[in-house]
């Protein structure tokens, strides 16, 4: 976490706040809501209260506004800026200010007001940016629900203001998760485009042949229509395509675009309804084939009729002998099928039919 | 008519409008010299967790056009 220069702080933990105009986007009762909501997230975890005036000059004064809106400090239209917020102090310190231009929600249909709500106020209460790209106080924005402030957030305020002294329990969103990990599991690993893409909780490392140092970015960031949670994804790359499971349902990536009329049922691929999640997908390019594991058992997906495979499930200790029972995730190398399965990866030769390697999890991860 | 600007310097321009409002690069003039806009986009690299090679590649570029908050990464 980082704070403003000279840690400027508010010197009074009775903060008080105005919301001087409303977006047209929402209703009224959901603009205060987000707002109330925004302010109790960080009032959770310091002495800080916060009091909501109604005319005249309020320490925070929250406004709409588009362009140059009174500060020097203009927008710039749809996307891009979405808000801003100064420092705590006199005049405009701690005043805070939503781009009218952009299409604010409540949900994760546009730009979440609660969200990035939290967030500007986290700065009119003293936090700058974080590196942490799990904090809420990172940068970029992105969608997420459940308590927005991380552990990182949380130390940061705390090192303003002090704990909450009614020591009031929060559970923090989990950090981001560490590459070097030595227990480091997977959820899903895909090909794209030659890149390797490795999901894992609301973020997917990246590895690229050329680049030294895989890079961790979250999910909704690039993709912002796929959830959170990855269960596998595999690549058909004769197809250009990257598809992405989660719960009963998949989605098609071409590059970074989503394809239309996505996402699907899983069940369209030939699946029996018992089925509620596939664990690890990957393509086989010299078969044409597409592998589904869920639980013990896997199934045979034929690409080019779009089909099952007659005679699935087969159980994948009869298959893949010296292997786990069941898989995290899987990718397909010259030949080599990879396993993950909790912090272990089992390289297979599908031509000699046997494991001949095994690794860390995150040893792909340069650890 | 302003000839369209070919993608390289659009990506420039893109870059040096995000570094000037978020890693204080200094104004236009100053800024041009490449030494200070490489040092910026390094600062920035590092910020993200990118690779930190000051030339403007495509993961930086992408970085760059992300909807975020107005509040400068660093400095004042």
């Amino acid at each position: 976490y980082n704070h403003f220069p000279r840690h400027l702080k508010w010197q009074n933990n009775n903060v008080t706040f105005r919301i001087v105009n409303y977006t047209p986007d929402l209703k009224k009762s959901d603009v205060n809501r987000a707002i109330r909501t925004a302010l109790n997230v960080w009032s959770d975890v310091t002495p800080l209260t916060f009091k909501k005036l109604h005319e005249g000059n309020a320490d925070i004064m929250i406004s709409f506004g588009a362009k140059e809106h009174g500060d020097y400090n203009p927008f710039d239209g749809p996307n891009g800026l979405l808000a801003h917020a100064y420092p705590p102090g006199p005049g405009i310190g701690g005043d805070t200010h939503f781009d009218e231009d952009e299409h604010w929600s409540k949900d994760s249909s546009a730009y979440n007001l609660f969200i990035v709500a939290a967030h500007e106020l986290g700065h009119a209460l003293g936090m700058s940016h974080s590196t942490d790209p799990g904090a809420l106080m990172y940068p970029v924005y992105s969608y997420a629900t459940g308590f927005p402030l991380s552990e990182d957030d949380i130390e940061g305020i705390q090192a303003l203001y002090g704990p909450n002294p009614n020591h009031r329990k929060v559970k923090p969103k989990p950090d981001a998760p560490n590459k070097c990990d030595p227990m480091l599991s997977f959820d899903a690993v895909t090909e794209l485009r030659g890149e390797t893409i490795i999901f894992k909780d609301r973020f997917y490392w990246r590895l690229h042949p050329q680049m030294p140092e895989p890079e961790q970015t979250l999910i909704k960031s690039t993709w912002p229509s796929i959830p959170n949670k990855v269960d596998a994804a595999y690549e058909n790359s004769e197809k250009d395509v990257v598809i992405i499971f989660s719960g009963i349902r998949m989605w098609a990536l071409n590059g970074y675009d989503l394809v239309d009329g996505y996402p699907k049922y899983i069940h369209k691929l030939g699946l029996p309804k018992k089925v509620r999640k596939i664990d690890a997908a990957v393509h086989i390019r010299d078969t044409g084939k597409t592998l589904l594991f869920t639980d013990e058992d896997y199934w045979s997906y034929d690409e080019a009729t779009s089909t099952m495979d007659s005679g699935y499930p087969r159980t994948i200790e009869e298959d893949f002998p010296g292997m786990d029972d069941e898989v995290d995730a899987a990718a397909y190398h010259y030949g080599h099928l990879y396993f993950f399965h909790d912090h272990i990866q089992y390289e297979y030769s599908y031509t000699s039919r046997k494991v001949i390697r095994i690794l860390r999890t995150n040893s792909i991860l340069n650890c | 008519f302003a000839l369209p600007l070919p993608s390289e310097d659009n990506n420039r321009l893109l870059a040096e409008k995000y570094l000037r409002r978020f890693y204080d690069l200094p104004a236009a003039l100053q800024g041009k010299s490449s030494g200070t806009f490489e040092t910026k986009i390094k600062a920035m690299q590092r910020f993200f967790n990118l690779k930190v090679s000051g030339n403007l590649d495509d993961n930086t570029l992408e970085v760059m056009k992300l909807a975020r908050c107005g509040v400068p990464d660093i400095g004042e």
